[in-house]
């Protein structure tokens, strides 16, 4: 028996929101510690992780592990008819070939269940192992997604290049090209405003706009985005959801060929 | 020209 309660819908809403663009279906891994999903685009060009930490949830329940493939477009459209108040609850029973989601009103007086069928998916799993990054920068999530959106006009890749003072984007291409710098915050008040930036070696990487711009659906998600870079190897992008998880995004660097 | 290598090839399968 698998069962797994939050009280507001809006954060599995914003999460499926999130995802939802880059894939179209994903394997659902339940245990005791938790809600886990691990999934490359259809390019296979970027990856996204998603950890939910069962001892977050309002209940959570999971007698044995259990891997529950959805059509996560299917999956949206039962979401929306939750309302954002609504408690859900996910239930499966151990072999399932179904998942239930289950609404219920703040005054208890409305409760809907939804069934969908859940699909045998047979999606590679990758060790993504622990790394120290050449450079981290976290910064607020609007602006990232406000950079992403303003430079994918401009090319199809943007260059990111972060040192010590602070982080540049730029994007160049037949229209013309365009910079944007931000510097390290000195001052920082409000913590969800700042610009922070843990470097120990410089680094500049060239990523496709389009997935970048796709990450940023995870905004509503998080005040900041935490951004991880070393040469050579794949960008992650992290938005952490409050104190229940986090969904990072893997893209890899445009290289010379 | 600037391609990308598949994200599978940076991480080992498992």
């Amino acid at each position: 028996m698998f069962e797994a309660r939050l009280m507001n819908a809006t954060i599995l809403k914003k999460i499926l929101d999130a995802v939802k663009d880059l894939l179209n279906e994903g394997t659902f891994d339940c245990s005791d510690s938790g809600i886990q999903l691990q999934a490359m685009d259809n390019s296979h060009v970027s990856l996204v992780s998603l950890t939910l930490r069962s001892d977050s949830f309002d209940k959570f329940r999971c007698d044995r592990n259990l891997s529950m493939g959805m059509n996560l477009g299917t999956m949206a459209k039962i979401l929306k008819c939750a309302n954002n108040d609504d408690t859900v609850t996910i239930k499966a029973q151990d072999n399932a070939d179904t998942v239930t989601f289950m609404f219920e009103s703040q005054n208890h007086e409305k409760v809907s269940d939804y069934e969908m069928k859940l699909m045998n998916l047979d999606q590679e799993h990758l060790g993504i192992p622990d790394t120290d990054y050449s450079c981290v920068v976290r910064m607020p999530s609007m602006e990232f997604a406000r950079i992403c959106r303003d430079l994918a006009q401009f090319s199809e890749s943007m260059v990111i290049c972060c040192t010590k003072e602070g982080v540049k984007f730029s994007a160049s291409g037949d229209l013309g090209s365009a910079n944007v710098k931000l510097a390290q915050t000195s001052n920082v008040d409000k913590e969800e405003e700042a610009v922070i930036i843990e470097m120990q070696e410089p680094v500049t990487l060239t990523f496709a706009c389009r997935y970048l711009n796709a990450f940023t659906k995870a905004t509503p998600l998080c005040n900041q985005v935490q951004l991880s870079m070393s040469a050579d190897v794949p960008l992650v992008v992290e938005y952490r959801i409050s104190d229940l998880g986090h969904i990072r995004y893997y893209l890899a660097p445009k290289i010379e060929e | 020209i600037k391609n990308q290598k598949g994200i599978n090839t940076y991480f080992t399968a498992g």
